[in-house]
């Protein structure tokens, strides 16, 4: 479903060249779980915003479906974006002037949804992720684990079909971060692909497959050791 | 050395009122190692942004070394967090104009100290963190795990006192985070007392006291647990 060939991605400002992906290839198929674990450093977060169509590999294939993501428009891209991918960024990147409540909405309005039903469905999954008394707060007005307890719910808003979580639980205490994962659990026994970097071996066991990384290629996938 | 009594804050904007710390009583003696756990919301930040003189208490008495610092102005609050404290937040706060060796250049810059100098020492820290090629970069040409330990490679810059780290290895893997706590058990040996915020029990256990967080209460001391 999700299939990397050789995808290299560099980083170049003026003299500084940084290969922060080398050489990857991945194959991930529809209803999958897989942790990404690896390095600080060692590309994760580069390898997810390529995975999420946020970035453009610098070479290599991508496609989703069989679809050639390489050839998308930016409108293509950001549909695609839009209707399949739920994103939570590692450093959340909520939108500062918005409340917690339209945060969440906002995906829902670039598809068209209804006010009624944009605003039923992000209280709900506010209180799925235990928000639901922070709902008119600012994200400035928000603990550290709250803003990434909306990044959460925000890439739920959508129904995606694909689930990339970077560290979704760094800033959370350990019950927190095991009801965020039962959440993911939930949404994998529906058929929604996860992808989520984590350092932490607790959360990498929800998964079923793990990939490590590291100086920008993938060392070690546990799919490999079982075949 | 420090000393919080009846220690209250509450946030208010319009109608939201959110009482973060409820009653809190902590003395901590120079030279301590405390880790603050608790549950995402309860209090954590906001202790800790009380401790650094970056916020002060709605109610109470909070003194350090026995001064008062209810009664500091903000030009004596900004000389004591220059000097005395080095603060690593949970969500870094780098400057983005800045490249990764001015930001951590910045403090030392308010105290005076030479360019020649302030040089050798911000890169002998960003050496110890492990970013001596990431120099010249700007944050957001950074990793999550790059950006925290520029923010601990900062807050070490006026070679403090006091360290408050909130979550400084929340993005950094197995590796990295352990190289992070060995310079602060370092540090701690040499007499700087170390106030950690974690919610990993691993980090936690460079402690040598940990204080439990819970609805704005400290609910458990284990400095009590042993007298
Ligand atoms: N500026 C503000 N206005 C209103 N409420 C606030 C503000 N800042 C924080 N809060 C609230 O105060 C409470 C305590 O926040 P704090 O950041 O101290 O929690 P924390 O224990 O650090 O949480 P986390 O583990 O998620 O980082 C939270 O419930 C939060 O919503
Ligand atoms: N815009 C950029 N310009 C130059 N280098 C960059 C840029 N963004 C990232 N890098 C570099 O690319 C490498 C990979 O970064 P990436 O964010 O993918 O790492 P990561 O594995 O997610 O790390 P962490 O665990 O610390 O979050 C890093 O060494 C980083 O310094
Ligand atoms: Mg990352
Ligand atoms: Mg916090």
């Amino acid at each position: 479903m999700i299939h990397l060939e050789n995808i290299a991605k560099s980083y170049v400002n003026g003299d500084i060249r940084v290969e922060a992906l080398k050489n990857i290839h991945l194959h991930i198929e529809k209803g999958e779980f897989v942790a990404i674990m690896g390095p600080s450093g060692s590309g994760k977060s580069t390898l997810m915003n390529i995975l999420g169509c946020l970035d453009v590999p610098s070479s290599g294939v991508f496609t989703i479906h069989q679809q050639r993501i390489n050839d998308f428009s930016e409108v293509e891209l950001a549909e695609l974006r839009n209707q399949t991918i739920g994103f939570v960024f590692q450093t959340f990147h909520l939108l500062a002037r918005l409340s917690v409540l339209k945060n969440v909405e906002l995906p829902m309005l670039y598809r068209g949804v209804s006010p009624k039903e944009r605003r039923k469905r992000a209280m709900e999954l506010l209180g799925k992720v235990g928000l639901s008394d922070r709902l008119q707060h600012n994200p400035s007005q928000l603990s550290g684990g709250q803003k990434q307890r909306v990044a959460i719910a925000r890439a739920l808003a959508n129904d995606p079909d694909i689930i990339l979580a970077d560290e979704p639980t760094g800033n959370l205490d350990t019950m927190t971060s095991m009801e965020i994962m039962d959440i993911l659990s939930d949404l994998n026994k529906q058929g929604v692909t996860i992808i989520l970097v984590t350092h932490e071996e607790e959360i990498a066991t929800f998964a079923s497959r793990v990939i490590t990384v590291r100086d920008g290629n993938i060392i070690e996938d546990t799919k490999d050791a079982l075949t």
